[in-house]
């Protein structure tokens, strides 16, 4: 068991310092480290991240966007150990600027191949990136509805001031 | 594994039968805040089995249940069913579709059915084993799990690890 | 002690249900409680928020953006209690779709005749209501800039692109 | 009381000095992910005299020095200096303008000023009682506040309501 996991964990560990790479920049560091290596089935996973030449001294010290950020990389980390069949992300875009927006969309799109994805998001970025997009509204008071929607932007704000009824 | 569809009824604000088809790697959901768009979300992890109410933002587990409005009275019953097509042999049956199926009436009386067949929670669950499916997985991901990731709030890393190891 | 808290509540109690009732729609009810009326100086303070016809059991059921809408009519009820010289947001409007955040800039410019208002935002209707916007930047690797930014839609973009470095 | 100008210098990314003005009514701050904007919010609450590194995303009160990059090396010290006209004399002092600074070297020593001179931590908070101004004033407001008057963590609504009581 113990073996199996370490060995998991170090392909995961690989793969965290790829990705972190593509969504910040290729030369800055980070890391996934065991807090106790002989407690390696129980002991705390601990993460380091250092995007673009900064040297934080914890994750905690990182600006909204970039824990976001940094989260997402060890998400599809785990990904591209174990794809899973679907995955659903609900709203994880809201603390991204536009420019990380795009990487999201970028790295969802190459994983797409793999595993079909449900985004949910109030961005319009993301919404031009989608394939097909649903519009959840409050069809009478209290009551959900779905529509599908042709995401043109003015059409998106359009829609939008009438899903609000 | 493809996802095919969502079909909710009674569950949450969706009070009127509603279908959403998944047909496309990367479906986006929209809508006004308040529409119902993390309804859906919630609909597919409790049809996956979520038996933790506050997983789902719920005090009762009878509170999944359309609970009407200044216009419309509660409904009798909420049930959810989600379909897919064994692609890849993903799901260890012989079907190549396959669906699943939550009820849960106001008398307290649940049901889980497989393709339309009364089954037990267990032989849901039993499908999805290794899929990366399920109704707490790494690959449901909404904002207050990527601050559970970023503080590990109750070993919140671990637990994702283990799920993708 | 207690009856001049009792005093202050109640005003807020008051204050709540108009600006509530603002952000949200004119029939909608809300209420704030206390627990223990026996315990009114330790006592927990409970929130009642029912947007748009909706019955929740409490406030944990209502949407993230529902949610924060909610937490900002309080904090504006306390704010006609008692304005504060100035007031500042860091990304409060990051969970509201493009009608709620219209109701945000609303408010706060209505305040903004007894209080300075900061906000920072994403938001690019945010960024058009504001009377005057600073950009912070990465001026060299790791290291913060301001200059002053002339908000007009592809200007911030073009910025935004430049800011990134 | 009007806030008039913000000096900040060696606090967190801030290596350069940097002045932001606040004249307007509605000041907005915008910028890509890490710029350094929440940083601007956590230098007023350092300079109002916050004690809590906990509360400034800190471990030890020390990091709030610029820490260096790789490129550009640790400051000796951090200085921030908050302006304001004192207008409808809301601040129980004589001068027409006052400036707070508070300075800590990496050598631990730490100063506050008013208007210049010297003075003690009491000076400053002592300033601003009752006047709803302060550290962790209810009129400085974050998304993960917003989550706390939510979740009610930790008596947060009891506090707000004592502030502005
Ligand atoms: N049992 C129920 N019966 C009726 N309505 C319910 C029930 N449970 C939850 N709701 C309502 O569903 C709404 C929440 O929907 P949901 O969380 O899906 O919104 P959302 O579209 O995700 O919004 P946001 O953009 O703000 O996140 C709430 O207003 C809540 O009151
Ligand atoms: N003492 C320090 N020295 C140098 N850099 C620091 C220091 N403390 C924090 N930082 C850096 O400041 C950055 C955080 O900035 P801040 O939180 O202000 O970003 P932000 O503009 O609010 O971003 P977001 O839009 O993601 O919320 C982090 O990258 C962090 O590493
Ligand atoms: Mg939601
Ligand atoms: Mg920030």
């Amino acid at each position: 068991a113990t073996s199996s996991f370490m060995d998991s964990f170090n392909k995961v560990r690989g793969h965290f310092q790829t990705v972190f790479r593509s969504l910040f920049t290729e030369d800055d560091d980070c890391d996934l480290i065991l807090l106790d290596e002989m407690d390696p089935l129980e002991c705390d996973i601990d993460i380091v991240a250092k995007p673009k030449g900064k040297k934080p001294k914890s994750i905690s010290q990182l600006s909204g966007g970039e824990k976001t950020l940094t989260a997402i990389a060890l998400l599809f980390s785990l990904y591209l150990l174990k794809p899973a069949p679907f995955c659903i992300f609900d709203e994880v875009d809201a603390p991204l600027d536009d420019v990380n927006i795009e990487k999201f969309n970028r790295i969802v799109r190459k994983f797409s191949t793999d595993s079909q994805f449900i985004i949910i998001t109030h961005n319009k970025l993301t919404m031009a990136e989608v394939d097909v997009l649903y519009g959840v509204y409050m069809e009478e008071q209290g009551v959900s509805g779905v529509t599908a929607v042709d995401f043109r932007k003015y059409d998106y704000d359009n829609i939008l001031t009438e899903m609000q009824g | 594994m493809k996802l095919k569809s969502l079909e909710i009824n009674g569950f949450k604000s969706f009070a009127n039968h509603t279908i959403i088809n998944f047909n496309e790697a990367i479906t986006g959901i929209v809508g006004p805040n308040g529409s119902g768009k993390s309804n859906v979300v919630d609909a597919i992890r409790w049809v996956l089995g979520e038996q933790k109410g506050r997983e789902l933002r719920l005090e009762a587990m009878s509170d999944v249940i359309f609970n009407g409005t200044k216009k419309r009275k509660v409904a009798p019953l909420a049930q959810v069913s989600l379909s897919f097509e064994n692609t890849r042999n993903v799901i260890p049956t012989d079907y190549q579709n396959v669906t699943i199926s939550r009820l849960l009436y106001r008398s307290g009386e649940s049901e889980y059915r497989l393709n339309n067949v009364p089954c037990r929670l267990k032989d849901i669950t039993g499908l999805f084993l290794d899929t990366g499916i399920g109704s707490d997985s790494y690959a449901i991901i909404a904002l207050n799990m990527v601050e559970d990731l970023l503080s590990n709030k109750e070993n919140a890393r671990r637990k994702m690890f283990e799920q993708a190891a």
